[in-house]
C-alpha cells in the first residue's frame, strides 16, 4: 500500500510517499536532490589536492564508499538536536516523534547523535571542509589498488587537519581528537545505512 | 554488504561526473 512507503532520508521532499505517485516516480523526485548531491561531493574530492592524481579505479572506489558519509556530513544539520527535529529538502521540519511513530528508529538516533557531537565541535567552514575531505580518503579501502597513495593523501591531510584546528584553538588540545573519533561513528553510520540500502532496489 | 549502493545507481553517477559527461537534463 503505498500509503505506508517511508523515505527516511531527508533528501526526500516528505517522509511519507505520496500514494498517487508510483515507485518509479517517487524514487525519480528522490533523484533530483540526490544526483545533484552525488555530484556535488565529486566536485568536492576533484579540488582535495592529490586526490586527481589518485588511479581512475581508486577515486571511484573511494567516492563509491565515502559519498554517504560525506552526505552525512554534509547535511548533518538537516538534523536539529536543540529542537528534536528533521528538516527534509522541502524545507518542511518534522520532530523526532512523529518521525518515530512514522517507523524511523536507531539510524535516526544515531544520526542525530553524530550531528549532536560535530555540531558541539564548532567547526569552521574551513575546517569543516577539510574534515570532510579527511572522512573521504579515510573511507572503507576495499578494492583500492594503490593503498599507499590514498594513505599518503590521507596523511597529509590529516596533517593539514591538525596544524588548522590547533590554529583556531591553541589551548584545546582535545578538539582535534574529537574530530577525529568522528571518523569511526561515520563508519558506523554508514554500515547502518548501507543495511537500509540493501533492501532497496530500483529496477 | 556486497554493494548497497549500487541500489541508488551511484557508480553510475559517480562515473558521469569524473568524467566530466553531465547528461543535460533539466535541473
Amino acid at each position: 500500500n503505498r500509503k505506508d512507503i517511508l523515505l527516511a532520508c531527508p533528501m526526500n521532499m516528505h517522509p511519507q510517499a505520496d500514494p498517487n505517485k508510483t515507485p518509479q516516480e517517487i524514487w525519480e523526485d528522490f533523484s533530483l536532490s540526490f544526483t545533484p548531491a552525488v555530484r556535488e561531493v565529486v566536485e568536492f574530492a576533484k579540488h582535495i589536492p592529490g586526490f586527481s592524481s589518485l588511479s581512475q579505479n581508486d577515486q571511484i572506489t573511494l567516492l563509491k564508499a565515502g559519498t554517504f558519509e560525506v552526505l552525512m556530513v554534509r547535511f548533518a544539520s538537516l538534523f536539529n538536536v536543540k529542537e528534536k527535529t528533521v528538516t527534509f529538502i522541502s524545507g518542511t521540519t518534522y520532530s523526532l516523534e512523529a518521525l518515530k511513530s512514522m517507523g524511523m528508529g536507531t539510524l535516526l538516533g544515531t544520526m542525530f547523535d553524530f550531528s549532536e557531537k560535530l555540531s558541539a565541535l564548532e567547526l569552521s567552514a574551513e575546517e569543516l571542509g577539510l574534515f570532510t575531505a579527511v572522512v573521504l580518503v579515510s573511507t572503507d579501502r576495499s578494492g583500492i589498488e594503490n593503498v599507499k597513495s590514498v594513505e599518503m593523501l590521507q596523511d597529509s591531510l590529516i596533517k593539514a587537519l591538525r596544524t588548522l584546528v590547533s590554529k583556531s584553538a591553541p589551548g584545546d588540545v582535545s578538539r582535534f581528537t574529537k574530530l577525529l573519533l568522528k571518523l569511526p561513528d561515520l563508519r558506523t553510520l554508514n554500515n547502518m545505512h548501507s543495511e537500509k540500502l540493501l533492501s532497496f532496489r530500483i529496477d | 554488504f556486497s554493494d548497497p549502493a549500487s541500489n541508488l545507481g551511484l557508480e553510475d553517477i559517480i562515473r558521469k561526473a569524473l568524467m566530466g559527461t553531465v547528461e543535460e537534463r533539466p535541473e
